[in-house]
């Protein structure tokens, strides 16, 4: 385990995990904030196929670029044909006005040209998340950059979950992931997983819908 | 900021998912609080692929929905939890309970605001069995309504209003206050259940069946520093 992780944490770190069929992750160095120099600050989260897919979003009067880009895209989608997830930590990309706006669409845009599929004329397939500082751009060449590297990083396994988890941490101490597996009434047989990573540790009373 | 990205191989039918999602997200990330500061970035995504097969969700109605939804709402509150035991500076994971009341929405109000109350958690810090802190907290948390004086709030009747700490060794409960009277409250077991990193407050209303839960941390000197260094 990390030995940068305080003591008392570590029990919150799975050492192994069951993980969704089709699903690929990688957590990826870009430096979005110039001191950070070899810690993943950009995670990436793909389906093998096209999902279903929602997002629930704050309810903060002054969204973040990314929020929006991201509810707009759900929407045009009917929550159909999703197939990624880019997020970057160290800049939140929040009260950035039209330029903030347009490197969040950007963002997307890269992440969705990792994918050969068809264009259905409904736009991007990438839901876009950055957590960080406030009133600050992104490094959007840093960071476009970067996604082909971790496309080509994505994995299925354990340590790719976990740091893909740590890659959305900021001040945050330890990565938060978890995975389980349940079953289903109508199809017994069948051994379902579902995995989550989440970060937090300030600026925390969400109100989303 | 709170993000969160939760992936199923389940199949779900996308007209179903948001309101799942939903639902999970008001038990679980919509009941925490930190620091009382909600963020412009907040964000929780669900994807499913239907990878492992079987038979797509498509019907509110359907036995696999329910098991789906209950499955989903405790993996959130799992994940939720985890972020609550990395507040910054926290060294206390508290689970606020507001049980008997009228209604669900004013046991959340109520809930809520116990979980943002700056000196509730600093008294948690300090390790103050301070249910008086606690009370004026349950007792303001309706004000934000407005328009609607306190002498109209209907959930919260002093007479009736009881708190009390659970500890986390699920020994018994040590009672704070019954019924709007304070109890003789043995220190040295108070400070004993404060010394555990967990500790359930709960609140009961003596008016109805409906509950909350709200889960929250101390505020420690750590936080200030913390944020007093962390610049925009």
């Amino acid at each position: 385990l990390d030995s940068t992780i305080p003591a008392a944490k570590q029990k919150y770190i799975p050492t192994s995990g069951t993980y969704p069929k089709g699903f690929l992750v990688s957590g990826t160095h870009v430096g979005v904030k110039a001191t950070n120099k070899s810690t993943p600050d950009l995670a990436f989260l793909a389906s093998e196929t096209p999902c279903a897919a929602a997002a629930v979003f704050t309810k903060n009067k002054f969204q973040a670029a990314p929020v929006t880009v991201s509810r707009n895209m759900l929407k045009r989608r009917n929550n159909t044909g999703v197939r990624s997830i880019i997020v970057n930590s160290g800049c939140a990309n929040a009260v950035t006005g039209k330029g903030g706006m347009e490197d969040a669409e950007k963002m997307g845009e890269e992440a969705d040209k990792c994918f050969e599929q068809p264009q259905d004329g409904k736009g991007g397939s990438s839901i876009v998340m950055s957590t960080g500082v406030i009133g600050q751009r992104l490094p959007i060449q840093k960071i476009l950059r970067k996604i082909p590297t971790a496309y080509d990083g994505l994995g299925s396994s354990h340590d790719h979950w976990l740091t893909a988890a740590r890659a959305i941490c900021t001040t945050d101490t330890f990565p938060k992931l978890l995975s389980r597996t349940f079953t289903l009434p109508s199809s017994p047989s069948i051994t379902y997983s579902l995995a989550g990573m989440t970060k937090g540790a300030g600026m925390i009373h969400p109100n989303m819908a | 900021t709170l993000l969160g990205m939760i992936a199923t191989d389940a199949p779900i039918a996308p007209t179903l998912l948001p309101s799942l999602l939903t639902t999970a997200v008001n038990k679980s990330f919509n009941s925490i609080s930190i620091d009382g500061d909600t963020s412009t970035n907040d964000t929780v995504a669900v994807l499913a692929n239907g990878a492992a097969g079987g038979k797509e969700i498509t019907s509110e109605s359907s036995e696999d929905h329910a098991v789906f939804q209950e499955t989903l709402t405790s993996f959130a509150i799992d994940l939720a939890k985890l972020v609550v035991r990395d507040g910054e500076g926290a060294t206390k994971f508290v689970t606020i309970r507001v049980t008997e009341a009228p209604s669900e929405v004013g046991a959340r109000k109520i809930a809520s605001t116990i979980a943002r109350s700056p000196l509730v958690k600093t008294a948690l810090y300090g390790k103050d069995a301070n249910w008086g802190r606690i009370l004026c907290a349950t007792g303001y948390s309706q004000i934000s309504e407005p328009g609607q004086p306190i002498n109209e709030v209907p959930e919260i009747v002093p007479e009736k209003t009881s708190v009390s700490f659970i500890p986390a060794d699920g020994s018994a409960e040590l009672k704070l206050l019954v019924n709007g009277e304070p109890e003789s409250v043995d220190e040295v077991r108070a400070a004993e259940i404060l010394e555990h990193e967990d500790l359930e407050i709960l609140v009961r209303l003596g008016g109805g069946k409906e509950e909350a839960v709200y889960w929250t941390c101390d505020y420690s000197h750590e936080y200030i520093t913390i944020n007093g260094d962390y610049r925009t």
